[in-house]
């Protein structure tokens, strides 16, 4: 039975929907079947894997409204792609006076939990119904986040949530792991905050760390992951890292 | 009479809170009388003045529900601010079944209009009902954006909801301007997504462009505008070149 992991964090910018698209791609390519879930109307990660506008017809929408949707592929052997449609963005209004609201996606995912090692979903950076029903669906957090002060902030808005999803909708929701990004060692911002990260939350952080790297923000205006772009840059490295990390954990008694 | 400024972009992390903390300061340095709104439940603009926890018993959220509000000093002379407070969460869920649910945050900003010049708008990374509201109080709208690839993809999905937003709720509404922020020169994705914006919207592109700088992401930590912890630095004079950029743009008849 494969795992699903909802990538959230309501601080915009903090590097979720890029984590999404390479983490989930080195761990196809050593071999996972990976399936990624946008659910950010935004649609940054259907646009990181180059998919075209034709492809957007059905989608993360069509899930949550209950209707039966074919993942599409990718140029990623081994990882297909629910996109983002631009309906979503209607879809949080029209879903608040919906019963069961919060579970919508849930049944959505259940017939792929069989097909899939691992299923990512990435988040749009708030709180909202989306998110909700992502946390609700999943069965492990992962909270990408930027060692500035305005990202230290709003942990504990999350972690609220997380807590208030655990007691309302899904008892099992764990945390999956803390990834640090857009990292730069020069900074003693950045030093200063993932040592308060570290401290508070142990073992949660992986020790992998994404570092700031322009090679990871060019990749997307080719539509590619950075693993495909250019697979020896810092960014690419640190992401194979990162799921050689998560598998080491997964194998782990 | 004063101007409503929405400073908004449904891209996270682009630097919203930071332009509205730093233009508006050195407006307010310049002589102008400016209100900060903080309509982020992150309330990283509330944090960014070195507001209390008590400071937020009562703000955006009693505006948005008909209360009357004071704004509170800053440490900034001239400059006020109505913060952000934890209900405001559930503000967007609670006003989707009310009547005129865009018209909230104009009816409530309307007697703010006489007292001061600017009255600046911090928008969530979103375009749910919290930012419609923005968008429908406001005279004008400033985009901040990020040279890099998803930023620009962005844009198109926000100009279509200012057109929405103008057809529906704010006939009036303009755009006041973009303003690239944490732009590197050394970095060729950077210039070339500037290339972009300037070919497409010419003047509404300001000159003075805000620079990556990290004593800018740092002052928040300290609770202050980059403007008084650390007035030289390269952040801190180009938040000073911008606002004098819009006072000479308003002085023209
Ligand atoms: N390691 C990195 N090095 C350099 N740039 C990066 C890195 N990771 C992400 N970026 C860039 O930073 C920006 C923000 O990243 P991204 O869009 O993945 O964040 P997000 O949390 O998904 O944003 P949102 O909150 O809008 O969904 C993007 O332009 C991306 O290309
Ligand atoms: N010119 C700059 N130089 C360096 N860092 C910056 C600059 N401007 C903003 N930052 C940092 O980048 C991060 C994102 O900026 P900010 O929080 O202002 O963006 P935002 O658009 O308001 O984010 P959100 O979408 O979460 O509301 C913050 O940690 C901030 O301190
Ligand atoms: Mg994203
Ligand atoms: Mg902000």
């Amino acid at each position: 039975r494969g795992r699903i992991i909802a990538v959230a964090n309501q601080k915009g910018g903090v590097g979720k929907t890029t984590t999404v698209i390479n983490l989930a791609t080195a761990l196809a390519a050593c071999g996972a079947t990976v399936l990624v879930v946008d659910l950010d109307p935004q649609g940054n990660a259907t646009t990181g894997f180059g998919l075209p506008d034709e492809a957007r017809a059905s989608g993360s929408y069509q899930l949550l409204t209950g209707s039966k949707v074919e993942p599409c592929e990718t140029i990623v052997p081994g990882l297909k792609f629910i996109p983002t449609s631009v309906d979503l963005v209607g879809a949080e209004l029209e879903l608040v006076s919906e019963g069961q609201r919060e579970y919508k996606l849930k049944a959505a995912l259940e017939p792929f939990l069989v097909r899939f090692d691992y299923i990512f979903i990435d988040c749009p950076p708030a709180l909202g119904l989306l998110t909700l029903n992502a946390l609700t669906a999943a069965d492990t957090v992962m909270v990408p986040m930027q060692c500035e002060f305005f990202a230290l902030e709003g942990l504990s808005h999350l972690l609220q949530t997380i807590e208030r999803v655990r007691a309302h909708s899904n008892p099992d929701l764990e945390i999956e792991g803390f990834v640090l990004t857009m990292y730069d060692r020069r900074n003693n911002l950045c030093r200063s905050v993932e040592s308060d990260v570290r401290a508070h939350f142990g073992a949660k952080v992986y020790t992998s760390v994404i570092p700031r790297n322009v090679r990871v923000s060019e990749a997307p205006s080719f539509g590619k992951p950075v693993l495909l772009y250019d697979i020896g840059c810092a960014g690419a490295q640190a992401y194979i890292r990162l799921a050689s990390e998560i598998m080491d954990l997964d194998s782990v008694p």
